[in-house]
């Protein structure tokens, strides 16, 4: 079996780049879609709100509510969907 | 199901909508099908209706963009973000923007809906067979004038039906050329254009120029994409080019190489490691009915569910046979309550008292000597009173309208009773032609139809439809002017010409089949050539010259007697 080729990753002219880590895509969505009040962000207290605000996520999406950014969570965040937020704020 | 904060919703039930743009990927009637069948979702549980304007403010303004499209939530490419719409209120309140790098479809693959040809407008049948060869999208093969176009069925060698696919060579959309298609080559800001291009505008759709030279003509539209073209990338509407080599490889169809979200692209030339040319290829796309449905429960005043299974959750999935969820029923229910029973009847205003008129066996020119009592400062010469016979006589808004020649006059049911008047057609109705033959208000759409001669209009509050041919409704050449209008229950109206009227389907704006019938084989004892038919207060009546027929609702005829003392109350 020879090695499987190491994927090459382009980045092509005029895509929106998306390439990014699961956190970051994490951290973006939360944000968009009103799940971490984008104010008052501080260190130790932005573990507790993402935890916090993964649970409401998951909660309002029917997953199991984890607190963490587990598999199903992340394939969820990748699904498309509509732009209007799921909080209200 | 959730509303927005302070269950936001209209304070009306006659909701308004108007599409301000299209997107390329489908064509035009399928895209304002898709939302006419999105807006029925939510008519169909609640008494709310929902009326199309062609131009002004609507309350719900429909558009396409792409990223950043003028608002502050910008799109973000294909997939992701859809579309979204804002919650019920004032400006962009009410307002659904739809994401145009996605590929919108029926949410099954190309939705390709054909145009000439013989299959009067059918979509193509994928795959289909023609001469032996099977095909899966439009093709060129067996013409020379390098149209594309697809069989309608399965077997274009057996059934011979087919139409032409969507091109820039055949039509265009939007712009100011009423769709007329390409010229090609032509110039624009001095330079040559043998293509529809992105040049000069910053929002990435392709136009081409109507004329062959922009510069002096500055006729434009918008170019269709074809069912091969690329989603998004940087080449959008062209269409993928195989084999193409990418870092040295060739490839013979889309791939995912050099990407780490999994998605299928292709180069639109032959090396694009050459011409770093790309786009997405086409997939099952997404359906504009679907998304369209969502957003505007949005637009109505529902937030997102958690109802994996209702149309309100966030995320797209899409469903074949789509039924609303009880979770959206009941949020929409809480917000605009329940469709009421059947179709909403216009309440019967009560019969008038029967009122003394003179014997229409005198010659009604004698009439009462006294002076017309009316106090009405008009004119002498547009005094309603000295017409002895009117172009129409109809109801609109619940009050007789009286046209002629360019004016009408209306009585007023109310306290301050009386005729009004005289008023200008062409100030409340400024696309109207003087002589209006007859018109009638359909009460469940509030819609205004007008008829002159072989031609109509629809009026939607300000906005019109029209002219348009009496034969586009299926009245045959012989119909020279339709000369009464008559509502028939649910969205039928009678339309009367000469000896004969047809049944007007008002929804599918068609003549029922069965049609044309004898007016007096039907209205016993009316004139067969009365020049005016209507309806008023629980009553038909039949205008001939100075007199009026008048029919109840077991169609025997009650009364005759005079327009201008009965009606005019001259």
């Amino acid at each position: 079996w020879s090695l499987p080729l190491k994927s090459v990753f382009v980045t092509f002219p005029g895509d929106i780049i998306k390439n990014m880590t699961d956190t970051e895509l994490a951290d973006g969505y939360l944000k968009k879609f009103g799940y971490i009040d984008t104010l008052h962000r501080s260190g130790f207290q932005s573990m507790v709100s993402t935890s916090k605000a993964l649970k409401r996520m998951q909660r309002q999406m029917g997953l199991e509510e984890t607190g963490e950014l587990d598999k199903s969570t992340l394939e969820a965040m990748k699904r498309p969907r509509c732009g209007v937020p799921d909080v209200a704020n | 199901y959730k509303t927005f904060a302070g269950d936001l919703k209209w304070d009306h039930q006659e909701v308004t909508y108007r599409v301000i743009s299209y997107t390329p990927d489908m064509e035009t009637s399928l895209v304002d099908d898709a939302f006419a069948r999105a807006f029925k979702v939510w008519s169909d549980v609640t008494p709310l209706t929902f009326t199309r304007l062609f131009d002004g403010t609507a309350d719900i303004m429909i558009s396409f963009g792409k990223t950043d499209h003028g608002d502050p939530y910008p799109f973000d490419g294909k997939d992701g973000l859809l579309a979204h719409a804002y919650p019920p209120g004032e400006g962009l309140q009410g307002d659904a923007h739809f994401d145009d790098d996605e590929y919108w479809t029926l949410g099954t693959g190309p939705a390709v809906k054909t145009r000439y040809g013989n299959a009067d407008g059918a979509m193509c049948n994928f795959p289909f067979t023609f001469e032996g060869k099977s095909y899966t999208t439009c093709t060129t093969d067996g013409r020379s004038d390098n149209l594309p176009w697809c069989s309608t069925t399965a077997d274009y060698s057996r059934d011979k039906t087919f139409g032409f696919c969507p091109s820039e060579l055949l039509y265009t959309f939007g712009g100011n050329a009423d769709g007329a298609e390409c010229v090609l080559p032509f110039v624009f800001m001095g330079e040559e254009y043998d293509s529809c291009t992105t040049e000069g505008r910053s929002d990435g759709y392709r136009w081409c120029a109507t004329t062959s030279n922009f510069d002096n003509d500055k006729k434009f539209g918008f170019c269709p994409s074809r069912e091969t073209a690329v989603i998004g990338g940087n080449s959008e509407g062209e269409p993928c080019h195989f084999p193409f080599v990418f870092l040295g490889k060739e490839y013979d169809s889309c791939t995912s190489e050099g990407r780490g979200d999994g998605k299928l692209w292709c180069s639109t030339t032959d090396s694009y490691d050459d011409d770093n040319k790309w786009g997405f290829c086409p997939d099952q796309g997404y359906s504009l009915f679907l998304v369209a449905a969502h957003e505007f429960g949005h637009a109505l005043g529902l937030d997102h569910s958690n109802i994996r299974e209702a149309l309100m959750y966030p995320m797209y999935s899409y469903v074949k046979d789509f039924s609303l969820h009880e979770d959206d029923v009941e949020g929409i229910q809480y917000l605009y309550g329940r469709r009421a029973g059947p179709d909403p009847t216009p309440p019967q205003p009560n019969t008038p008292s029967p009122t003394s008129y003179p014997d229409p066996k005198t010659d009604p020119t004698d009439g009462p000597t006294d002076p017309t009592t009316t106090t009405r400062p008009v004119d002498p010469s547009k005094d309603a009173c000295k017409l002895t016979k009117f172009d129409t006589i109809t109801v609109i808004g619940g009050e007789l309208h009286f046209f002629n020649d360019g004016q009408y006059w209306k009585m007023s049911s109310g306290t301050e009773g009386g005729l009004k008047g005289p008023f200008s057609i062409s100030e409340r109705w400024s696309a109207l032609p003087a002589v209006i033959d007859s018109a009638f208000e359909n009460l469940l759409t509030r819609k205004l139809y007008f008829f002159s001669g072989t031609r109509f209009w629809v009026y939607t509050g300000k906005s019109v439809l029209g002219p348009r041919g009496i034969e586009k409704l299926g009245l045959p050449d012989s119909v020279q002017k339709v000369e009464g209008a008559l509502q028939r229950g649910k969205g039928k109206v009678l339309l009367f010409s000469g000896e004969n009227y047809w049944r007007l389907d008002v929804k599918s704006q068609k003549i029922d089949k069965g049609y044309p019938r004898y007016t007096d084989a039907v209205f016993g004892g009316v004139p067969n050539d009365a020049h005016d038919v209507f309806h008023y207060q629980g009553h038909i009546y039949f205008c001939r010259d100075r007199f009026y027929w008048r029919m109840n609702s077991r169609r025997q005829v009650d009364r005759v007697g005079y327009v201008k003392y009965d009606l005019l109350k001259c």
